[in-house]
């Protein structure tokens, strides 16, 4: 999955979110046309009995846009990485909007993600004492190596605008 | 008399004045300089710095906003070819500059003829799902054309420009897509996936080393001449067509014929000092906004990150998840479902009602947040 934030000059906003599902999707590329195909069908794995022609599967796919009238205050955003899109998000807006943080930093901070078992996975370099205090509460933890909440976003307040891409994914943003 | 043009010159200069004085104020505050790294005009975040500069590009030539999205996807499709491509699908969500926010659905759907077992072939941890019955009708570039009848500036055909020389030249092998590659080993040598990354003595390319994609640019050039029609109902279709059904998927000419990108508004909520505006399921953004609903409650700010306050804080976080899990179940395609569980949970009252049930200090069983068991997705 990709996602990609744009602001215009005119202040016209898109936020995209593209997918071909899992990586290199089903794995079948077509020579005669060049084109890779997804493997979308397998989003209804787990998620439900029946599926019908025409239907689209079930996604966390959030592209979504922010205004607020009073401080002029656009933030066009969205995340790659599955299920861990809403948990990308999620923590880049509250580190964002309400703590205060730089939107760099609000990226880029470790994230903790819940997973379908409840089972809390934080990113290396978390804060170790939450960690080990959401621990003691009783919740289940891991730590994996990989992770895959990717956010993109763009942001306009006072004239200025600040671009920033996900460093997890090697990623840069570009302006004018 | 002279009192009078006393008057008179007064009343005509007080006016003058106050709109000197506004053109200054306005001029300065238009030509504040932005701090380093920060930009006045516009601006694009995509994976890479390649395509974010071809988004930028395109801007600068003139293109909308979603001019620069289309080109920078495109580019995408060859700098990532692992995570998207036009055999994919995407979401658009657009902010006109009037205000009004708009959808277009152009995610993959079911196709006409599909495995009546499918789902008996879902595993059961997660894990790649490789193979063609598991593939959807593709539905990107129909999207990206009807967003560009809506709003798109520069000519179609101009979109496609950067991404086809690249794909004919050749690009490096960025760091990211070097790092899958080595999971194309699996594929048999003969696969032309695999082909396409390895070199002439069949070892797979490494970061920095050229691929072509000689293929998809003379694709991408007949859609740019031709259109989405190309794609979908022209000669390309047969040969995706056929190609799909000789590895044993069952997406037919009618499935590319019938395909359509769905318009409509944006829901949208209120959080705090901002409109939030997000798609409607199928897409995730009702969870989303669940989440950042129930959170808000507790009255954030960036104290609420110190000391104690930060495990609290975290604490509700994951409580919120946890019920947020446990609604995942009503992403649904609202053709083929209700939609309103999904409308109830962005309301305000949905978020004050689960917000009591989470505590400072504990943590519930599974049932407690009404979860039924699904797999998490890593697309």
């Amino acid at each position: 999955t990709t996602h990609v934030s744009v602001l215009a000059e005119d202040g016209m906003a898109v936020s995209v979110t593209s997918t071909i599902n899992h990586i290199f999707g089903s794995r079948i590329f077509s020579p005669k046309t060049g084109i890779l195909l997804n493997n979308e069908l397998a989003d209804f794995c787990g998620k439900t009995d029946q599926i019908h022609a025409g239907e689209q599967p079930p996604s966390s796919m959030s592209p979504v846009i922010l205004y607020s009238p009073s401080q002029k205050h656009i933030v066009v955003i969205g995340a790659s990485g599955g299920s861990m899109i809403t948990t990308g998000v999620a923590l880049t807006l509250m580190n964002f909007l309400w703590f205060g943080k730089t939107l760099q930093d609000s990226i880029s901070a470790p994230v903790v993600f819940v997973d379908s078992k409840n089972v809390l996975n934080f990113e290396p370099l978390f804060d170790k004492i939450v960690l080990e205090s959401l621990y003691k509460i009783g919740h289940k933890v891991k730590v994996p190596q990989m992770f895959y909440n990717v956010v993109n976003a763009v942001s306009k307040e006072n004239n200025c605008i600040v671009a920033v891409s996900d460093s997890r994914k090697n990623g840069k943003a570009a302006g004018y | 008399m002279a009192r009078r043009k006393e008057k008179v010159c007064l009343c005509i200069s007080i006016p003058i004045i106050c709109i000197i004085i506004i053109i200054i104020i306005c001029a300065t505050h238009f030509n504040e300089e932005c701090a380093d790294g920060l930009y006045k005009k516009a601006a694009v975040a995509a994976d890479s710095e390649t395509c974010s500069k071809i988004g930028r590009d395109i801007l600068q030539l003139g293109g909308s906003a979603v001019d620069g999205a289309i080109a920078t996807l495109l580019c995408t499709s060859i700098i990532n070819p692992q995570s998207m491509g036009i055999g994919g699908g995407s979401i658009f969500t657009i902010r006109e500059q009037s205000g009004k926010v708009r959808v277009i659905n152009a995610r993959e759907t079911v196709p006409k003829a599909f495995k009546t077992d499918l789902l008996a072939m879902c595993p059961t941890t997660t894990q790649p799902m490789e193979g063609a019955h598991w593939i959807g009708v593709p539905g990107d570039i129909r999207g990206y054309e009807r967003a560009h009848k809506l709003y798109g500036r520069l000519p179609w055909a101009s979109l496609f420009e950067p991404t086809i020389k690249m794909a004919r030249e050749g690009v490096p092998i960025p760091y990211v897509l070097s790092r899958f590659l080595p999971l194309l080993l699996k594929e048999k040598p003969e696969s032309s996936l695999r082909q396409l990354f390895q070199n002439e003595q069949g070892e797979l390319l490494k970061e920095g080393e050229i691929v072509r994609f000689e293929k998809l640019a003379d694709t991408l050039e007949i859609i740019a001449k031709h259109g989405a029609d190309a794609l979908y109902v022209g000669d390309i279709a047969k040969e995706l067509v056929s190609d799909i059904q000789n590895a044993g998927g069952t997406i037919s000419l009618e499935d590319l014929r019938s395909f359509r990108a769905s318009e409509f508004g944006a829901w949208e909520v209120t959080l705090g000092e901002y409109d939030m505006y997000f798609p409607p399921p199928p897409a995730g953004g009702a969870t989303l906004s669940f989440i950042l609903n129930t959170m808000l409650g507790f009255i954030l700010s960036s104290a609420s990150l110190e000391g104690d306050e930060k495990v609290l804080t975290f604490q509700r976080y994951v409580e919120t998840c946890k019920f947020a899990n446990g609604l995942k179940k009503f992403m649904k395609d609202p053709q083929f479902s209700s939609q309103t569980e999904a409308v109830e949970i962005i309301q305000k009252h949905f978020a004050d009602k689960v917000r009591a049930k989470i505590s400072p200090d504990r943590t519930y069983d599974a049932s407690y947040y009404n979860i039924t068991p699904y797999l998490d997705s890593h697309g």
